[in-house]
C-alpha cells in the first residue's frame, strides 16, 4: 500500500491545479526556503482528516485556501485529493484503488469524499481506523516534534504505544 | 487489552533496543521502562495503562542519562529508532518526514539513510531535506519552486 | 524613558526594513509596528512601554502575512534581521549561535554568511555548525571530539 | 572587546582542564553528534551567571558537574572562566583584560570569581550591565529559540528591544 497521487487545487500556495505522482519507495522533495514543500506535507495531512489549525501551521480555518499574490486574486475554494494504491488489502475496501478528497469552501463549509462520493469525516476515519494511517498517527513528522515524541509532559509517546497494540 | 498493551511494550523495547545500537555506535545502549505514577493517596497504580514510558538513554562509555541530557543530534537519533521500532510492530504504509535529518552530523546522515532504505521494504518513505547527501540516496526527487513569485510549481522529478 | 523607547524603536524598525530587503531577494518587505493593547474596559492604552511589537512579512509577490504563516526557513532568516537590526543600534561584544544555520537553503546560507562576515567588524561571531559552507567561510575552526568516550577534547584549530 | 580564552575544568563532559584560545573575528566550532559543542555554549552562559537549570539543558543543579564515565569517576566540583579583552573600554574598569570566573561544588556552595578576588553575583551583574553581554542578553542563540524571538506570546521580543534602549 502506498500514496500514488496528490492533487492540489487552491489550496495554499497552489492556487492553479497541481499533480504530484508518487513513486513507492524513497522520495525527496526539495527546493528552496519558502518555495512550498511544507504546504505538500500540510495538504496531506489535511486530507487524511486533520482539524487543527496550529497542526496545518493556519491562524484560522480559511488560512488554507489560497490568499493570492500581487498578481493573482486570492481563490474561494480550497481542494485536495489523494489516491492510495492498496495493493496489500491494508484498506477494509475490494477496490484495489482508493481516493479520497477534501474540499473547503471559503463560507466556511467543508465536504470530503471517497472515491468520488461525497461522504462524512466520519466514514474516511473508519476506513483507515487500525492501519496506521490518519492526521495525527505517527506517519508525519517534522523536527519540532521530534522533543514532543521524547518529553514526557503531553505523553505523546503514550499514543503511538497505544495507535500500534 | 492490558495484555495485548503489555505484549506490544515488550516488542517495542526488544526493537528499540536492537535498532538504537544500530543507528548509534558500539557500545551505545538503551531501554524503556513502564513507570507507574503514585496517586494522591501515595498508592502506586498498577496498570500499564496508565503508566508512563520512560526512556533511557547510555551512549558509548557515559553513564545512563535521561534523555533531556541528550544532545540535539542524539535526541533525533533517539526520536528515530522508538519510530522505527514501532513501525516494526506495526508498519505504518507511509512516512514522511519534514527536515528531520537537519541536526545529523554526516556519519549519522549516512546511518539515518541506510535505516530509511531497509525500512522501505514495507513503507514508502517521503523525505523533505536540503542535505546534499540525503538527495543521493533516494530513488526519486521532486523539485519545487516559487518561479512566479508566490506560487509553487513541481518543476522536475528525476528517478534513478 | 518613553522618548527613549520610541527613538530607539524607530531606529531598529529603519534597520530591520533594509536588512530584511538584504537577507532576503528583492520584492521582499518587512515591516516592525507598535501594537496597542486593549485593556478589559477596550480602552486603548497609549503606553508604548507597554505596547507589543507586531512583525509583518510581505515576501515577493505575496500578500503581506503575519509571521506565523512563513516557513521554517523564512522564520530562521526573519529572527536573524531583526536580531541585526538590534545590534545595529547597540553591537552586542559577542554573538554565539547554535546551529541556527540548519534550516537554510544553500542560497541564503550563502547570504547569512556574508551578512555575518559583514557584522564581524563590531561583533565576535561564534558559530556551532554541521553546514560546510559555512565552515568555509569563517577565519578559525575548533574541532571538538570524543575520543574517549565521555570526554570532549578540543582537536585541532585551523586558521585561515 | 571580545572573548578572548575560554577555561573549562569538571563542567559536563570536560573532566580535565580544557583551555579554547578565540580569536576576534568569526569561527565555528565543529564535530560530531554528542561530541560536546553546545556544552561549551553552556559554560559560556553559565559563567555570565545563568541560574535556569532549563536554560543549561539540566535537570538540577549539579547536572552541570562532570558526571563520571565507565573509565572515570564523578567529579565534585565544576570550574569556568573568561578571559575577556577590554579594548574598547565597553566594561567599567581600567583593566585591559578581565577575567571572570565561576564555581560549584556537589555539595551546594557557588563561588564568583572577578580576576582572581572573590566577589558576589551582583558585582559580575553589575559590571556587564548595559554592556549587551549577559546571560539572557541576546547574544547567545540556538535553534530552538527562533520561535520564542517570532511568538507574541513570551514577548521575549519586548525585551531585545528594551534591552538596546
Ligand atoms: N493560504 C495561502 N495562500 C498563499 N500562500 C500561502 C498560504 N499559506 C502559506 N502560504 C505561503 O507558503 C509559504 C511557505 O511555504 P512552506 O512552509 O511550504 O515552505 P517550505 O518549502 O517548507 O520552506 P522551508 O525550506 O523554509 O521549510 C509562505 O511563504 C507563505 O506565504
Ligand atoms: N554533567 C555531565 N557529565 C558528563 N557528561 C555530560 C554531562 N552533561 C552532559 N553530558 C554529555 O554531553 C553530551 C552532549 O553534548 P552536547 O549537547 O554539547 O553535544 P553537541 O556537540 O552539541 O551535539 P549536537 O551536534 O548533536 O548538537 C551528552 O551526550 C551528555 O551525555
Ligand atoms: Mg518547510
Ligand atoms: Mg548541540
Amino acid at each position: 500500500m502506498y500514496l500514488s497521487k496528490l492533487e492540489i487545487f487552491g489550496f495554499k500556495s497552489f492556487p492553479a491545479k497541481t499533480v504530484i505522482d508518487f513513486s513507492s519507495g524513497v522520495s525527496a522533495i526539495v527546493g528552496p526556503n519558502g518555495s512550498g514543500k511544507s504546504n505538500i506535507v500540510d495538504a496531506i495531512r489535511w486530507v487524511l482528516g486533520e482539524q487543527g489549525d496550529k497542526a496545518l501551521r493556519s491562524e484560522k480555518r480559511d488560512d488554507v485556501v489560497f490568499s493570492g499574490t500581487s498578481k493573482r486574486k486570492p481563490l474561494s475554494v480550497a481542494e485536495v485529493s489523494l489516491t492510495i494504491v492498496n495493493n496489500k488489502n491494508v484498506l477494509p475496501t475490494e477496490y484495489s484503488e482508493v481516493q479520497i478528497a477534501r474540499r473547503f469552501f471559503r463560507s466556511g463549509e467543508t465536504e470530503y469524499y471517497l472515491n468520488g462520493t461525497k461522504v462524512r469525516l466520519k466514514d474516511i476515519r473508519s476506513l483507515f481506523m487500525n492501519t496506521g494511517i490518519g492526521p495525527d498517527a505517527y506517519s508525519v513528522i517534522e523536527l519540532k516534534m521530534i522533543e514532543t515524541i521524547l518529553s514526557h509532559v503531553k505523553n505523546e509517546r503514550r499514543k503511538m504505544f497505544e495507535e500500534a497494540s | 487489552a492490558r495484555e495485548r498493551f503489555l505484549h506490544t511494550f515488550e516488542e517495542i523495547r526488544q526493537n528499540f533496543i536492537r535498532i538504537f545500537k544500530e543507528l548509534f555506535q558500539e557500545g551505545d545502549e538503551a531501554n524503556l521502562k513502564l513507570v507507574y505514577d503514585e496517586d494522591e493517596d501515595g498508592k502506586i497504580s498498577d496498570d500499564p495503562l496508565e503508566a508512563k514510558i520512560e526512556i533511557t538513554a547510555k551512549p558509548r562509555g557515559k553513564r545512563p542519562t535521561s534523555i533531556e541530557l541528550l544532545s540535539g543530534g542524539e535526541k533525533t537519533l533517539t526520536a528515530i529508532a522508538l519510530l522505527f521500532a514501532i513501525y516494526l510492530v506495526k508498519p505504518s504504509p507511509f512516512c514522511i518526514l519534514d527536515e528531520v535529518d537537519a541536526p545529523l552530523d554526516v556519519a549519522n546522515l549516512g546511518r539515518f539513510n541506510r535505516m530509511i532504505r531497509k525500512f522501505s521494504e514495507k513503507t514508502q518513505f517521503i523525505l523533505i531535506t536540503h542535505n546534499e547527501r540525503t538527495m543521493e540516496s533516494v530513488d526519486t526527487l521532486y523539485g519545487v519552486t516559487m518561479q512566479e513569485p508566490g506560487v509553487t510549481t513541481i518543476v522536475e522529478t528525476r528517478f534513478k
